[in-house]
């Protein structure tokens, strides 16, 4: 089963 | 002083209906070059990054860059309240605490005004890194929604698979599973019903449908819609802003983080 992985995993904060 | 005038005010209306329901509130950054925006959904799956460019308003004052903090469902009400074919100005003070909304028909004899109280937004901003997406599909934008609409009866999540031979959709769940596949568009008259698929690889992944219906919302903006993707990062769904004319007034842009398996 697949779980949802955040946008701050792949973005970083600027 | 901010001050923007749109004449095709209805533009505005659809970039509020576009992010309502993804964001409770945001901020507007104004910039000489325009108004922008920022902001992650509250669960942090997605990101919405939007903009509407300087020379698309009919008027457009900027004496300096100001962050005008929305509780996004107010203003999506107010501009309710303007008609399709009012002309919107958007009006802040320096350090003001309120927003101005003023409608204007098209004939000048009903003017209305709107001010709304302004937020303190303490947000973050991601650093969005240039991509060079593996796949770039583009289809007509209600063919998209509609795609999200009818998996969605099947099951909570869509696999995306982008091949030299065109885009698979597909979805399972309980009382069983579905697929569309859109071919390439072969030679088509108009080039809002092309489906073009650019691909360096090929790319499967999965994403949830809540959110892609989310941003499928925006399709009144635009007859296109491009997904963005390369494997294991985020989703990009893009609808151009434009007025009657064709012309470029910016863009909506949506992120969403994928399904990655255990």
């Amino acid at each position: 089963r697949a779980s949802q992985s955040k946008i701050i995993e792949f973005f970083c904060s600027e | 002083m901010f001050e923007a005038r749109l004449v095709e005010g209805s533009l505005l209306k659809k970039v509020m209906e576009s992010i309502k329901d993804l964001l409770n509130e945001a901020s507007w950054d104004c910039s000489g070059n325009g108004m922008c925006l920022q902001a992650m959904d509250s669960s942090h799956v997605a990101l919405v990054s939007l903009m509407l460019k300087s020379d698309g308003f009919e008027n457009y004052r900027c004496d300096r860059s100001i962050s005008l903090g929305i509780n996004l469902a107010s203003m999506s009400k107010i501009l309710k309240c303007a008609s399709n074919d009012d002309i919107i100005t958007i009006r802040a003070e320096d350090d003001a605490d309120a927003i101005t909304f003023m409608f204007e028909s098209p004939k000048q004899d009903r003017v209305s005004d709107y001010e709304m109280k302004l937020m303190n937004l303490d947000t973050e901003h991601l650093g969005i890194p240039d991509t060079e997406y593996a796949c770039v599909i583009k289809m007509p934008s209600g063919e998209f929604s509609r795609i999200c609409r009818d998996l969605s009866v099947l099951g909570d999540s869509v696999i995306i698979c982008c091949t030299k031979d065109g885009v698979r959709f597909s979805a399972k769940g309980d009382l069983g599973n579905g697929n569309i596949k859109l071919a390439q568009s072969a030679n088509v008259d108009k080039e809002e019903e092309a489906v073009v698929v650019d691909m360096r690889e090929a790319v499967t992944l999965t994403f949830s449908l809540r959110y892609l219906n989310f941003f499928t919302k925006a399709a009144p903006l635009s007859s296109q819609v491009s997904l963005s993707m390369s494997e294991d990062v985020p989703l990009m769904v893009e609808y151009k802003i434009n007025d009657k004319e064709g012309d470029s007034k910016g863009y909506v842009r949506y992120y969403l983080a994928p399904k990655i398996e255990d």
